[in-house]
C-alpha cells in the first residue's frame, strides 16, 4: 500500500503470511507480528515504508544476537560438515577449500562419505578443482577410522586446514546419528579442542523439520554455524532464521550456486532486504 | 495430535447443542497450525481451512454429539480427497516406454530412477537407465555404480555434452540392450535457470516422453508451490515423487503441489538403499500431515 493508512488486522495477516511464506514457521512469525503490533497499534497512522522497515530492525536485531564463532587456531583448524542428504555438503566443502586455498591455506578433505554410490569421485573432482589433497581410504569399514588416520597425518603435516566430508543421514537414522558421534570423539581423540567448526549444511528449500534436524545433529555433534545452500533458487531459507532464533545457531556461509566461487559469506542485511522483497 | 488438540476445543463447548462462530473459529485455527507446522503452503492451508469451515457448519456437526470428532474426520476426508487416488500407475506405453525424471538440485532424482528401475523389472519389464547429467561431478558414475549394484544395463557418454543426443542415441539402442523402458536422469536445475529450463523442455518435445516425473524433497516448506508450478508450466509433469520421507517431515508438499499443479504424488522414496518405491496413500499423508 502507498501513503498513509491505519494499522489494520489485515495488514498484520498480510505480515504473517510474508514471513509464513518465507519459512519463518508459526513461532517466530507470530513472535514479530506481536511485536509489529504493539509498536504500531491498531489504527495508528502508518505507510508500508515504516511498517517494513521496523519489521527488517527486528528481523536483522534477532540474526546479530548470536555472533559467529570466530576460532584463530594455532595450528590446524578442523572443520566438520554435517547434514541431511543432498543438502550441498560436498559442494559446499569444494566451495571452502577453494576459499582457503585462494588464501594461501594448506587444505586436507577427507573423504567421510564411505557409503553412497561415486560420493568418492564427487569430492576427488573437487579436491582437483580447488587444488587441494584428499584423503581417503575405500576399504574403510567406519568413516571414523578413515577420520582418524587423516587427522594424524594432517597433524604431522601441519596442514592448516583440514574439512571433513560425511554422508547425508536423516536425524532419525539412530544408528547414523552414532555413528557420527562417533565421528566427532575421534576427532577430539587426534586434537582436543576440535572441530574448530561444525557446519550444519542447509538447503534453502527446507520447511519446517529444519529445526528437528538442528536439534537432533546437535546432539550428535555440537553445532557452530549453518551453511545456507541453494538460496540461488527461489526459496527465501527463512528456516535458517528459525533455526537462529530457536537455537541460537547462527548462519555464517551461503550456496548461490554450483561452482566453487558461489559462495558467499552472510550478510544478515542483504539477506532480510530480499526477504521482504 | 491434532485430534486431541481439536477435541479439548470442543471439550469446552460441550452441551452447548450449536457451535458457535468462535468454535468453528477456534477449530479453524488449530487446523491451520497443524497444516503450517506440516509444511502445507500458506495459500493452499488457507483454501483448504475454507472449504472445511463450509462443511464443518453444515447439518451433522452442528447437531452431532462430539463435533470435534466430527471436524476430525472432515479434514481427515478433505484432505485424502484433495491428495488424489492411490494408484501409482503410470503411462508406460511406446516402444520403448520412456520415462523421464525431473527436479531441484538434490531432492533425490538420481536414487529413484534405480528404484524406480528396480520396481519396474519387479513388474516384468526389462529397464535400462540413461546418465543424461553431464553437469554434476562424478553424476554419471553414480548412475552408472548404481545400475551395476542393481544389475539394470545404463547408458551413458562420458564425452558428450548434448544430453538431447545422448537420450536420442540411448532410445535407438534399447533394442540392442532388449529394454522395454528407458529411464531418463536429468540433472537438478533450478527453475529461475531458463536455459536449464529450455533443456527439458527440449528433451519433451523431442522425445515424448509418456511419463513425467517431477522428484520433490519431502521435507520441502513453502517453495513446492512455486517449484512445481514451474516444472509443470515447462514440461507438464504427470506424477510426482516425494522422497525422503523415511525421515519425520510431515509431508505437507505432497498436499500443496497437488492442489496447485492437480497432479497426484504417485510414490514415495522412503530410504537411500536400492528398493521399490512406495506407492503414495492419500489417507496415510493425510494422517502424516496432520501429525
Ligand atoms: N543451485 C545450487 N545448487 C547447489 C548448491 N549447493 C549444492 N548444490 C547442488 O545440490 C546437489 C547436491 O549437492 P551435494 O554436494 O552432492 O550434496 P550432499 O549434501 O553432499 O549430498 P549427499 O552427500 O548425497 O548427502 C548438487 O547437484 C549440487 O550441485 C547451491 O548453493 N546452489
Ligand atoms: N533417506 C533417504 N535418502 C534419500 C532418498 N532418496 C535419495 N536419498 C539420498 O539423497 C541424496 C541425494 O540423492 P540423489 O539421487 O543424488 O539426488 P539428485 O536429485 O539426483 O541430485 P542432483 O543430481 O544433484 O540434483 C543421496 O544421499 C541419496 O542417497 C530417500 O528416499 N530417503
Ligand atoms: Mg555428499
Ligand atoms: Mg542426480
Amino acid at each position: 500500500f502507498t501513503g498513509q493508512i491505519p494499522m489494520s488486522e489485515e495488514i498484520l495477516d498480510t505480515l504473517e503470511a510474508l514471513l509464513i511464506e518465507a519459512d519463518l514457521g508459526m513461532d517466530l512469525a507470530m513472535e514479530l507480528i506481536e511485536d509489529v503490533s504493539k509498536h504500531f497499534p491498531i489504527s495508528t497512522p502508518v505507510t508500508s515504508k515504516n511498517v517494513l522497515e521496523y519489521l527488517q530492525k527486528k528481523l536483522i536485531q534477532k540474526l546479530e544476537k548470536t555472533n559467529i564463532k570466530e576460532v584463530n587456531v594455532h595450528g590446524t583448524k578442523v572443520v566438520l560438515v554435517v547434514g541431511v542428504n543432498g543438502s550441498g555438503k560436498t559442494t559446499s566443502i569444494g566451495k571452502l577449500a577453494t576459499l582457503y586455498a585462494n588464501e594461501g591455506k594448506s587444505v586436507l578433505l577427507v573423504a567421510g562419505d564411505t557409503f553412497r554410490a561415486a560420493a568418492l569421485e564427487q569430492l576427488t573432482i573437487w579436491s582437483e578443482r580447488a587444488g587441494v589433497e584428499i584423503i581417503k581410504n575405500q576399504a574403510a569399514t567406519h568413516p571414523a577410522s578413515v577420520v582418524y588416520d587423516a587427522l594424524v597425518s594432517a597433524k604431522t603435516r601441519n596442514i592448516d586446514v583440514v574439512i571433513i566430508d560425511t554422508a547425508g543421514r536423516l536425524h532419525t537414522q539412530t544408528h547414523l546419528m552414532d555413528e557420527l558421534e562417533k565421528v566427532h570423539r575421534v576427532v577430539k581423540k587426534v586434537f582436543t579442542d576440535a572441530p574448530h567448526e561444525t557446519i550444519l549444511v542447509i538447503d534453502a528449500t527446507t520447511g519446517q523439520n529444519g529445526l528437528h534436524q538442528a536439534e537432533e545433529f546437535s546432539k550428535s555433534t555440537p553445532i557452530d554455524h549453518l551453511f545456507l545452500t541453494k538460496l540461488d533458487g527461489t526459496a527465501k531459507g527463512g528456516i535458517a532464521l528459525a533455526i537462529h532464533n530457536k537455537l541460537d545457531i547462527p548462519v555464517r556461509y551461503v550456496g548461490l550456486g554450483e561452482k566453487a566461487s558461489d559462495m558467499d559469506y552472510f550478510n544478515p542485511t542483504l539477506y532480510i532486504k530480499a526477504l521482504l522483497d | 495430535q491434532f485430534s486431541s488438540n481439536l477435541e479439548n476445543v470442543f471439550k469446552k463447548i460441550r452441551g452447548h447443542g450449536k457451535l458457535s462462530e468462535s468454535n468453528i473459529s477456534d477449530a479453524t485455527r488449530e487446523i491451520r497450525r497443524a497444516l503450517l507446522e506440516a509444511d502445507v503452503n500458506f495459500k493452499v492451508a488457507k483454501d483448504f481451512i475454507e472449504k472445511v469451515k463450509t462443511k464443518a457448519l453444515g447439518d451433522d456437526v452442528l447437531r452431532s454429539i462430539s463435533p470435534g470428532q466430527q471436524i476430525v474426520k472432515i479434514v481427515r476426508d478433505e484432505l485424502s480427497a484433495l491428495m488424489g487416488d492411490d494408484s501409482g500407475d503410470m503411462h508406460l506405453s511406446g516402444s520403448p516406454a520412456i520415462i523421464m525424471l525431473v527436479g531441484l538440485q538434490g531432492s533425490g532424482k538420481t536414487t529413484s530412477a534405480a528404484k524406480l528401475a528396480m520396481q519396474l523389472r519387479k513388474q516384468g519389464r526389462r529397464p535400462m537407465m540413461v546418465a543424461c547429467d553431464v553437469y554434476r561431478p562424478a553424476a554419471i558414475k553414480q548412475l552408472e555404480t548404481l545400475g551395476k549394484q542393481i544389475d539394470i544395463p545404463v547408458y551413458s557418454n562420458h564425452q558428450e555434452k548434448d544430453v538431447l543426443k545422448i537420450a536420442e542415441t540411448a532410445i535407438k539402442e534399447s533394442v540392442r540392450f532388449s529394454a522395454d523402458t528407458v529411464i531418463i536422469d536429468t540433472a537438478g536445475r533450478l527453475t529461475v535457470d531458463s536455459a536449464m529450463m529450455d533443456e527439458i523442455k527440449n528433451l519433451k518435445t523431442r522425445l515424448s516422453p509418456k511419463e513425467i516425473l517431477f522428484v520433490g524433497d519431502g521435507m520441502t516448506g513453502q517453495d513446492a508451490v512455486a517449484t512445481a508450478q514451474a516444472f509443470s508450466d515447462v514440461v507438464q509433469f504427470t506424477g510426482v515423487i516425494l522422497t525422503k520421507m523415511d525421515g519425520d517431515a510431515r509431508g505437507g508438499a505432497a498436499l500443496s503441489i497437488k492442489a496447485v499443479t492437480g497432479i497426484p504424488v504417485k510414490f514415495l522414496g522412503m530410504g537411500e538403499k536400492i528398493q521399490p518405491l512406495e506407492v503414495f496413500h492419500p489417507s496415510r499423508m493425510a494422517d502424516r500431515i496432520l501429525g
